[in-house]
């Protein structure tokens, strides 16, 4: 033991990964879960035509205002915007001008706070996707160190090799190898015939019976 | 029969050990660059709070100068009630006919029960509620009540996120460098040497 202090000894394989993967879960689920729907729909951002009219029609089956949307095509309507009432109260005028620039101000202000919450939804989105990728690269391992519950063992343990002349249901020129990851169910994979002492062998097994068992644990 | 012995299959074990702890590596490798990638966007995000608290508070200064000045208009109201009821009455049938014509269009369905309601909103509003703006200001605070839900609710998943993802990176293994010291030192380990190294336990 040339660990100095072993009470500080390394953490296991399944210590070490096994609480990820419940945690990348829960992260996912709390930025993909949530009831409120998204994406939102910026009512101050550029509107389609199409889009626009959707929201006018949602306007007038909710409280009827929709309609007022469409004073300016009736000129009774419009005169009753241009009305100065200023001859018997002189301070309506600019009060009026007052409530014109507010008005503009508190609109230009409202735009551009949907402009920043689109940028903000955007980042919200970037994370999902990021999320997506952790769960994407890393489940496996964490997902292998759930099922894994002994020590001493190798990564990969072969345990079963066979061909078509010891086996003849392995198809001739291949060969099939049942083995196991950590403490996985057995992986069978059947590959192209190669000389058993070739390092190209285990590679191409290995590399298969990973694929498919990230294949299987993909969430 | 075994046409393969057990020391065959303790080499081929070996030897495909080899390439599950390079690929667990590059897994590792990948999920630092994520990690990295997602810290680097949440900086970003918090930056852009800090626009959003500043944006927000311009925004309501101005929605209540709005409201400020509606209702002192509003309180002189009676000046030119005349005058303005009188187009009122010519407005409201232009704006019903226009209205309906766009909801019969463009909206399709439901007409009859639209008709009737937009009457009775149309004779208990005020011709006030058009010469003050009021449809703008009514649409300027609904967008204002929808923004506030829909930060709220992205708040609320960035901060359920980030308590996650703080501690998952404050776990040991993303707080040390570099990641092959790390590995070595599984095979240091008298429990689990055979992880990462399985060589050495033949060796022994």
């Amino acid at each position: 033991n040339i660990m100095p202090f072993p009470m500080f000894r390394p953490p296991h394989f399944q210590d070490m990964f096994q609480p990820f993967f419940d945690m990348i879960s829960q992260a996912q689920q709390a930025m993909d879960g949530h009831p409120h729907r998204l994406p939102y729909e910026f009512p101050m951002a550029e509107f389609t035509a199409d889009h626009d009219n959707r929201s006018v029609c949602k306007e007038i089956r909710h409280n009827s205002t929709g309609c007022l949307r469409m004073k300016d095509q009736c000129e009774k309507c419009q005169e009753i915007l241009s009305v100065d009432c200023s001859a018997s109260d002189p301070s309506q005028n600019q009060l009026r001008q007052e409530l014109n620039s507010s008005l503009q101000l508190a609109e230009k202000f409202s735009k551009l706070y949907d402009d920043l919450l689109q940028s903000y939804q955007q980042k919200m989105l970037n994370t999902s996707f990021l999320l997506k990728q952790l769960n994407e690269q890393f489940n496996w391992v964490s997902q292998l160190a759930n099922l894994t519950q002994r020590e001493e063992l190798y990564p990969l343990q072969v345990t079963t090799v066979a061909s078509h002349s010891s086996d003849s249901s392995v198809p001739t020129g291949f060969t099939r190898v049942v083995l196991k990851l950590f403490d996985s169910y057995p992986i069978m994979v059947t590959v192209p015939e190669v000389s058993w002492d070739s390092p190209m062998f285990m590679e191409t097994v290995a590399e298969k019976a990973l694929q498919e068992y990230r294949q299987k644990h993909r969430v | 029969d075994q046409a393969v012995s057990d020391r065959e299959l303790q080499e081929m074990s070996t030897e495909g050990s080899k390439y599950v702890n390079k690929e667990i590596k590059n897994a590792l490798k990948e999920v630092k660059q994520i990690k990295t990638l997602i810290e680097h966007t949440n900086d970003e995000r918090k930056s852009l709070l800090s626009s959003l608290e500043e944006a927000k508070k311009q925004k309501e200064d101005a929605l209540t100068d709005t409201k400020e000045t509606e209702m002192k208009l509003k309180a002189s109201q009676g000046v030119c009630n005349e005058s303005m009821m009188a187009l009122w009455e010519e407005c409201k049938p232009c704006l019903k006919q226009t209205c309906m014509k766009f909801y019969a269009r463009v909206c399709r369905s439901g007409s009859g029960l639209v008709g009737r309601q937009l009457e009775e909103f149309l004779n208990q509003s005020s011709p006030f509620y058009l010469w003050t703006n009021g449809d703008r200001i009514d649409s300027l605070l609904e967008n204002d009540r929808q923004q506030t839900h829909v930060l709220d609710a992205m708040e609320d998943r960035f901060k359920r996120v980030s308590s996650i993802m703080d501690e998952l990176f404050q776990d040991r293994f993303f707080t040390r460098e570099p990641l092959d010291t790390y590995f070595s030192s599984f095979g240091s380990s008298p429990r689990r040497s055979l992880y990462f190294s399985p060589k050495s336990r033949l060796a022994r």
